[in-house]
């Protein structure tokens, strides 16, 4: 069918800025004062600014949590449930689909769902063109950062799990439950694809050094290690065991959490 | 220290409406 019609997207931004995509439908933005073109919304290097002021914070997975605190306020993603984002995926056909490639209008029409619902349940909380743009311009800063115009249903869908509101948890079964084979068990080139999509996020806010860098690999080795077995793969419970005692590559998580928890 | 946007491929010039 026709592709779906994304025209409102251009109420994302105001005078002197304008919304336009590229061939491959990727979003960027024009300044007709100064003349220049961008690929971030003018509120997402707003936002990007902000953050630097948190920089005084000294502990690094504090500090951390708290940038993503704001990123993630900013696009209304403290609002979703993990469960509403999923039955989004889910409603959208990407269930057990993490190698596709999702285009930037699939991540609109999947975004839309959710950001639409929201909209009608807090209308003065949610704006949906504005929420919906920062969402895709963030999702493609930590994923797709050279702008093909494409991401993986898997990186998709741990970007916006990872800064939903919901159980630690829920998000991390859910996210054990993304990679698991039929019988319910994850091998370590798995969890090494699962690891490198998380770390994706606290390295978009130049902090992954202090979570053992990009190489996520001697992460994977300590889960494994950790479970105590020789065999190549482990189970659910194993892997929370492995979260509970927050590891390097993932403690900002749950110091979002507590960050959240403590504003409640 | 955001990082910024590691934008190896810069968006379309800008062309004047």
């Amino acid at each position: 069918g026709a592709p779906p019609n994304h025209s409102f997207l251009s109420a994302a931004v105001d005078h002197p800025w304008e919304r336009a995509t590229t061939p491959t439908k990727v979003p960027y933005y024009i300044n007709h004062q100064t003349e220049t073109t961008h690929w971030d919304h003018p509120k997402m290097t707003e936002l990007m600014n902000s953050l630097s002021e948190l920089n005084e914070v000294r502990f690094s997975a504090y500090r951390t949590a708290l940038k993503l605190r704001t990123v993630q306020k900013r696009m209304c993603l403290d609002l979703v449930t993990v469960n509403r984002a999923i039955d989004a995926f889910d409603s959208h056909g990407l269930r057990a689909q993490n190698d596709k490639v999702l285009d930037v209008t699939d991540m609109i029409s999947v975004l839309k769902t959710i950001y639409d619902q929201l909209a009608n349940e807090n209308p003065s909380l949610v704006t949906v063109p504005l929420c919906l743009d920062l969402a895709v311009n963030w999702l493609l800063n930590v994923y797709d950062s050279q702008r093909t115009g494409q991401i993986r249903v898997l990186s998709f869908k741990v970007g916006i799990v990872l800064l939903c509101k919901g159980h630690l948890e829920q998000k991390y079964r859910y996210l054990f439950r993304l990679m698991a084979d039929p019988s319910r068990l994850v091998d370590q080139r798995k969890l090494g694809l699962l690891l490198h999509d998380c770390i994706q996020i606290p390295r978009q806010l130049g902090e992954v050094a202090s979570f053992g860098g990009s190489n996520i690999e001697p992460s994977v080795r300590s889960c494994f290690e950790q479970a105590g077995n020789s065999t190549t793969t482990i189970e659910a419970v194993q892997f929370l065991s492995w979260l509970e005692r927050e590891p390097q590559s993932m403690v900002w998580l749950p110091v979002l959490h507590r960050v959240a928890a403590s504003e409640a | 220290r955001p990082k910024p946007t590691p934008t190896y491929r810069m968006p379309p010039p800008y062309v004047p409406p």
